[in-house]
């Protein structure tokens, strides 16, 4: 059954109205940081995990929240899993994620969730 | 997601990409918009990243994520990475991994990054994400620096799938552009999902004398390549070493996905 969607939900071009939404000046407001491979990797991103704390550990409790009423059991395995699997992961990657999740405060386990959630998530 | 390369009369190449995630992840009823995406958007930041004291390349990323979804080398390269949906996904790869059996294999992102780090030239970038074993599917969109230099790569976790791998083509009306969404390029999208045919309208409307920054921000700000899952827009040129995100919604009437 073909349903056709509300005019105010469909596709459309923005050109067709001679509008332009491009302003250069919004970039501005995506903060700019700096990475140094040089350094150890356990304290390369402790810049933005420190600043970032609370919205990363907002973010896993977003998660949680979502996980926990239908797998109640879910937080333990992905503390134990991902926790134990952390050791595992090539270097560098392994020291900047301790690093994140010491910085942040947020398990080990739950860091490299967040970290690997595109290869869960393509299914 | 929705990546775009393009390029202008004078073979000046752009690439651009919106970043959609958060499907399903929650539903936040107030404010009519998905939660994860919600938090994402605050969560989007820049970096350079430096070797030797000075910039080897940049990408955005959400804080916290050690992987790159979008880069650039300045006068090298542009990459972004759009999620490919398959049976044999991700998780396919990661329980390979756990056991043993793919223990060269490269998560997808670090793939990105590591290419980045390694990497100095399209050609270069384009062999080794084609042939690097990796643990998951993905769209690589890769660019350069001379006309025509574009690609969309269609990752399994072994191989690339050439008959669903395309490239600009000069002998292509409409070959002075790519546009990747989530599906095969050579196959038909899920019709509940169709952010191809819209885009492609656009982009074809914008022409290609009219390429550049503003045009190609205004053909990714259209609906549904703006949906309720975009968080940002990055607008990337490697010859002039550019490179923009710009945060973005689709607050009240937009397609949720």
């Amino acid at each position: 059954v073909y349903v056709p969607l509300p005019e105010r939900f469909a596709d459309h071009c923005i050109l067709d109205d001679n509008t332009n939404l491009y302003d250069p000046t919004h970039q501005y407001e995506v903060p700019w940081f700096t990475v140094d491979l040089d350094a150890d990797p356990y304290t390369r991103f402790q810049e933005i995990a420190t600043i970032y704390k609370q919205d990363i550990n907002d973010l896993i409790q977003v998660l949680k929240d979502l996980i926990v009423p239908l797998l109640p059991d879910a937080l333990g395995f992905v503390d134990i899993f991902f926790g134990n699997a952390a050791e595992y992961l090539p270097s560098p990657y392994r020291e900047e994620l301790k690093g994140i999740s010491d910085f942040t405060g947020v398990p080990i386990g739950e860091i490299v969730l967040y970290n690997v959630f595109y290869e869960i998530f393509t299914v | 997601c929705t990546s775009v390369i393009a390029q202008d009369d004078s073979g000046h190449l752009y690439h651009a990409r919106n970043l959609d995630f958060g499907l399903f992840l929650g539903w936040n009823e107030t404010t009519h918009d998905w939660k994860i995406s919600e938090h994402l958007r605050k969560m989007v930041v820049n970096v350079n990243w430096i070797k030797d004291g000075k910039i080897l390349f940049v990408s955005n990323n959400f804080a916290g994520y050690v992987g790159i979804y979008n880069g650039m080398k300045k006068g090298g390269f542009t990459v972004t990475a759009n999620e490919r949906f398959d049976l044999i996904g991700g998780y396919v790869g990661m329980i390979r991994w756990l056991i043993g059996l793919e223990p060269n294999g490269r998560w997808m992102s670090w793939l990105t990054r590591e290419t980045l780090v390694e990497k100095n030239t399209y050609a270069e970038a384009r062999e080794h994400l084609r042939n690097t074993p990796m643990l998951s599917p993905v769209y690589y969109i890769l660019s350069g620096v001379n006309p025509y230099e574009g690609t969309i790569i269609t990752r399994t976790l072994n191989g690339t799938i050439d008959n669903q791998t395309v490239e600009m083509n000069p002998d292509d009306p409409y070959g002075w552009y790519l546009l990747q969404t989530n599906y095969d390029p050579n196959s038909d999208v899920l019709f509940i999902d169709d952010r191809r045919t819209p885009g492609n309208a656009c982009m074809r409307k914008l022409g290609r004398s009219n390429v550049g920054f503003s045009g190609i921000y205004n053909v990714l700000s259209s609906r549904t390549n703006l949906n309720k899952l975009t968080t940002y827009t990055v607008l990337m040129d490697t010859i002039e070493g550019k490179w923009e995100t710009h945060l973005q919604a689709c607050p009240g009437d937009c397609w949720a996905w």
